[in-house]
């Protein structure tokens, strides 16, 4: 018997937002310290690492671990029936080929299920190595999503240059080239709204703004996002999810041929 | 043109 339930169901709502454009299936791994799910997009560009911590829900039972493979689209229509206040209980039994969504108004007055069929999924589940990475920079995630999108107006990718004086975004394309620079800021009054970087070493990156767009659809999320970056390998960009949990995405770099 | 790289070039399966 697998039993969650989610007070702040909006969160679940925003989590499924934030991942359904880019996978359109994946396993939701249960166990007694909570959910997880990892996925690779159908090209196996990027990969979307997401974890739900047990203490975040209440109440959460999960009796034995469990596997539920879930269509993110399906989900996602159905969670849009939910209200935003409501909360949002997820339940599966241990033999069923089923998941059933309970939401739940604040006053208790209207409570509504949805029972969905549940999918044999075949995982290739990779082991992400702990990584010290050269450069970490945080900035507020809506400033993140602002350059990604007005730098995809330009070309397909972006560099992203980052040294002890700032970090620098740029494109280039048929219409010409564009650059953003960020200035460390620490100081300013709302820490919200701080650009932040860590460098042991600086580095030089380019990815496709594909990718990094589908993953600024998580910026309702958090108010800020983490960008981690090591020259020659692949980017995470780390959303917290409130107090019980983050989403990290994956995107392989692109190399000059 | 740069070319896209894998996932699966950097992280093993498991």
């Amino acid at each position: 018997m697998f039993e969650a339930r989610l007070a702040q169901g909006t969160l679940l709502k925003k989590v499924l937002e934030a991942i359904k454009d880019l996978l359109n299936e994946a396993t939701w791994d249960c166990n007694e310290n909570g959910m997880s799910l990892q996925a690779m997009d159908s090209s196996h560009v990027s990969l979307v690492s997401l974890t739900l911590n047990a203490e975040g829900f209440e109440p959460y039972r999960c009796d034995r671990n469990c596997s539920l493979g879930i269509n993110l689209a399906s989900m996602s229509k159905i969670f849009k029936c939910a209200s935003n206040e409501d909360s949002i209980t997820i339940k599966a039994g241990d033999e069923g080929d089923t998941i059933t969504y309970v939401f739940e108004s604040p006053n208790g007055d209207k409570v509504s299920d949805y029972e969905m069929k549940l999918m044999d999924i075949e995982t290739d589940h990779l082991g992400i190595p702990d990584t010290t990475y050269s450069c970490v920079v945080k900035l507020p995630a809506a400033e993140f999503q602002r350059i990604c999108r007005d730098l995809s107006q330009i070309g397909e990718s972006v560099t992203i240059c980052c040294t002890k004086d700032g970090v620098r975004f740029s494109a280039s394309g048929d219409l010409g080239s564009g650059n953003i620079k960020l200035a460390q800021n620490a100081n300013v009054d709302k820490e919200d709204e701080a650009v932040t970087i860590e460098m042991q070493e600086a580095c030089t990156l380019t990815f496709a703004l594909r990718y990094l767009n589908f993953f600024c659809k998580a910026t309702p999320l958090s108010p800020q996002v983490t960008l981690s970056m090591s020259n020659e390998v692949p980017l995470v960009v780390e959303y917290k999810i409130g107090e019980m949990g983050h989403v990290r995405y994956y995107l392989a770099p692109k190399i000059e041929d | 043109q740069d070319s896209q790289l894998r996932m699966t070039q950097f992280f093993p399966s498991e």
